[in-house]
């Protein structure tokens, strides 16, 4: 493992962990969007089937249960905590799951590089993971201003990406056969959706004022 | 070709 990669995967556990924290001790869910941390947890569910089939390593899996764990306690919190649910503004966060599911679905159908069920699942999984940040910025958007919990968790997710498309160039130069096109199209994907909103969080940051995007 | 070298990532 490089350095990109284990950066990339501690990025990716830390934002998790700051929606946690968030949601655990200011028992709020505010601004953040529903929608996406279930797909969220649809996109680990199905990428991890092969928790039940393959061995990796012991970092490999417990990261695997790290998230599956994680994204399902947001979900639980957010849905039925009795304190934090009250927070969730369900008008503001009106994405439709299945626009982006159906879609992403069918590419795996039709796009894969086997066409096995367990292969399938995966390959949706990745292109559910590009997109599954849209209810989240759609609402960012709408709200406009952003607490900074929300802001770091949503910078952090950009930076896990930013360094997986790092990682991969690393092992593309330093691994044989290293070719995975279905995996860096729709991570290059995933990083371009978060450009704008990086654009307006660095702009924030230098000028040290609060982050608030454009209507 | 290790088509599953992909697989080790999260």
């Amino acid at each position: 493992m490089n350095i990109f990669r284990l950066a990339g995967d501690m990025t990716h556990l830390a934002s998790v962990l700051v929606l946690l924290l968030k949601i655990h001790t200011i028992k709020s869910c505010a601004g953040i969007s529903l929608k996406t941390q279930e797909l969220y947890a649809l996109v680990f569910a199905t990428r991890y089937l092969d928790l039940f089939t393959d061995y990796i390593s012991l970092y490999n899996t417990l990261m695997k249960l790290i998230f599956l764990v994680s994204s399902f306690s947001i979900v639980w919190y957010i849905r039925h905590h009795k304190i934090v649910r009250r927070s969730y503004d369900k008008d503001q966060d009106t994405f439709r799951h299945y626009f982006l599911v159906l879609p992403c679905f069918l590419l795996a159908l039709v796009i894969n590089e086997k066409f096995t069920v367990k292969e399938i699942m995966w390959t949706f999984s990745l292109y559910l993971e590009a997109v599954a940040i849209l209810p989240q910025l759609v609402l960012l958007q709408r709200t406009r201003n952003i607490d900074n919990l929300t802001g770091q968790y949503v910078f952090l997710l950009g930076a896990y990406r930013s360094l997986y498309i790092l990682n991969w160039i690393y092992r593309y130069f330093t691994e044989p056969h290293y070719v995975h096109w279905i995996t860096w199209i729709s991570g290059l994907v995933q990083t371009l959706l978060y450009a704008d909103f990086f654009y307006y969080y660095f702009q924030s940051w230098k000028n040290n004022v609060k982050l608030e995007l454009p209507a | 070709v290790n088509s599953n070298s992909a697989k080790d990532e999260l």
